[in-house]
């Protein structure tokens, strides 16, 4: 056991990609090796993981990817310079930070030799991380932060493969319906469960909103349609009818938000209605001005913003702060101006609160804003990125 | 077979240790430019941790099975994420 007594075994970092389908790119490669060497023995080292869950990595050559790997040497633009030959070979960024993989190009890399340090078996550590996974105490597993040397006859540890599968589930039935390691060719080319990609989002992924329900499920509606989304995507059997849901809501909503009070309000036009989960809340549709006084009828976007726990209320180029336990609940300071909210575009079509992130969505793109930075956030690649693409699991 | 993987360092010095273990999230980060104090009781702490984590005996101490360990090569992220 640790020394904090619980029993030794994998960690997971705390997060995941929301979709199985994914795509990396060797944007740099090692000196002194083949380019098609390294490309085949990168794709084995993903096929580590794709053996045990229905993970799919498809190499692309330019373009926007999950994945992104590099051989560096030394400062090598992260903050975290590499150190030469031996020392640190290699490291990865968890799934919250982008994925990408860097490694030290200073090390002699080789490939099915006892000479050098296996590209192989530290690739496929490092896409451990790329994928959510922390390192391993247990000695054994390939989680484990140190080298081993070169193992010819590599084969994935139960601790590796418990963790993995906490993280992406187990695969699932393979196209010929039978359960084996050895489909992984089938599973990898079995279509994605239905309503995993949706066509009508993924081709036009612009959204009248997005908001979480207070179970922590997240919605996008669009006209008179509502799809649920997962960590994968979206999930099956969606699109649904709104007023099927959440009866006596129209379609073409405005704006949506779920409140601490654990109620979800919708608006449209002049007119709001309150929901507990999918349940109308007393005699609904209400004036917005009688409701919610000092916010304009025809909103963009509301949410309720991770940094002061407030409602903002967007519309056009300007945004209102709604403060329910302050009379009047909108200073007369406001509406400002949305290009205080640095670079997010006005006009904006949705906002959400997600994990502790304030998103921004306008067309078929959207926005992850900084808290701290009070901009928006940061990030390779950058934002404005695209919505079905990272949201929608196109 | 001879294998130019690095050979393991000689003993590593405190200081060396000080700042791998800060590197891999056993101590807090240390500002080069303050030279961070710590006490022998957070290095020794943290010297326990890490010989948890791998497995070692748990002595606290740098030993040499410790600072030899602490030379191989490995992955650069932490092995302890907040």
């Amino acid at each position: 056991a640790s020394s904090d007594g619980r029993s030794k075994r994998y960690a997971l970092q705390g997060s995941r990609w929301r979709v199985k389908k994914l795509t990396y790119k060797i944007s740099k490669y090692p000196r002194i090796l083949e380019k098609s060497a390294v490309d085949k023995d990168v794709s084995r080292a993903f096929s580590v993981w794709s053996e045990y869950t229905d993970l799919t990595f498809t190499q692309k050559r330019s373009g926007q990817v999950h994945i992104e790997i590099r051989f560096e040497r030394g400062e090598h633009g992260d903050g975290d310079p590499f150190d030469g030959p031996g020392g640190t070979l290699a490291h990865a960024y968890f799934p919250v930070y982008g994925g990408d993989a860097h490694f030290d190009d200073s090390e002699h890399w080789s490939i099915n030799s006892y000479r050098g340090t296996n590209l192989f078996q530290v690739a496929a550590h490092e896409f451990g991380h790329s994928l959510g996974l922390s390192h391993s105490d247990v000695k054994s597993a390939l989680m484990a932060p140190f080298y081993r040397g070169y193992e010819p006859n590599f084969i994935l540890d139960s601790d590796d493969i418990q963790g993995i599968q906490a993280l992406y589930g187990q695969q699932t039935l393979s196209s010929s319906g039978s359960e084996s390691t050895d489909t992984k060719v089938n599973s990898k080319t079995t279509v994605p469960p239905p309503g995993e990609e949706d066509t009508q989002l993924c081709s036009d992924s612009k959204i009248d909103t997005m908001f979480d329900s207070a179970e922590g499920h997240s919605y996008a509606f669009k006209g008179d349609h509502y799809w649920k989304l997962t960590t994968d995507g979206i999930a099956s059997g969606y699109p649904r009818l709104i007023s099927n849901s959440w009866h006596g809501l129209p379609g073409n909503i405005d704006a949506a938000f779920t409140y601490k009070n654990g109620k979800t309000y919708f608006f449209k036009g002049s007119k709001y209605w309150r929901y507990i989960g999918k349940k109308i809340d007393g005699d609904y549709p209400k004036d917005i001005s009688e409701g919610f006084t000092g916010i304009p009828d025809n909103i963009d976007a509301a949410t309720v913003w991770t940094g002061n726990g407030k409602i903002y209320f967007y519309k056009g180029t300007k945004f209102w702060r709604f403060d329910p336990a302050q009379r009047p609940p909108v200073k007369s300071t406001y509406p400002k101006l949305i290009s205080n909210w640095e670079g997010i575009p006005n006009n904006i079509d949705a906002a959400l609160t997600y994990h502790g992130y304030t998103y921004f969505f306008k067309g078929d793109m959207y926005y992850r804003f900084n808290d701290r930075t009070f901009s928006v956030d940061v990030a390779d690649p950058a934002f404005p990125r695209s919505t079905a693409y990272w949201w929608f699991g196109c | 077979v001879k294998t130019r993987e690095a050979i393991p360092v000689t003993a590593l010095s405190e200081n060396n240790a000080m700042s791998y273990l800060s590197q891999f999230g056993y101590l807090p980060p240390t500002n080069p430019t303050s030279g961070g104090f710590i006490t022998q009781e957070t290095m020794t702490k943290a010297i326990s941790e890490f010989q948890s984590f791998a497995g070692l005996n748990v002595t606290g101490d740098l030993d040499n099975e410790t600072s030899t360990l602490m030379s191989l090569p490995r992955c650069g992220v932490k092995d302890k994420v907040g």
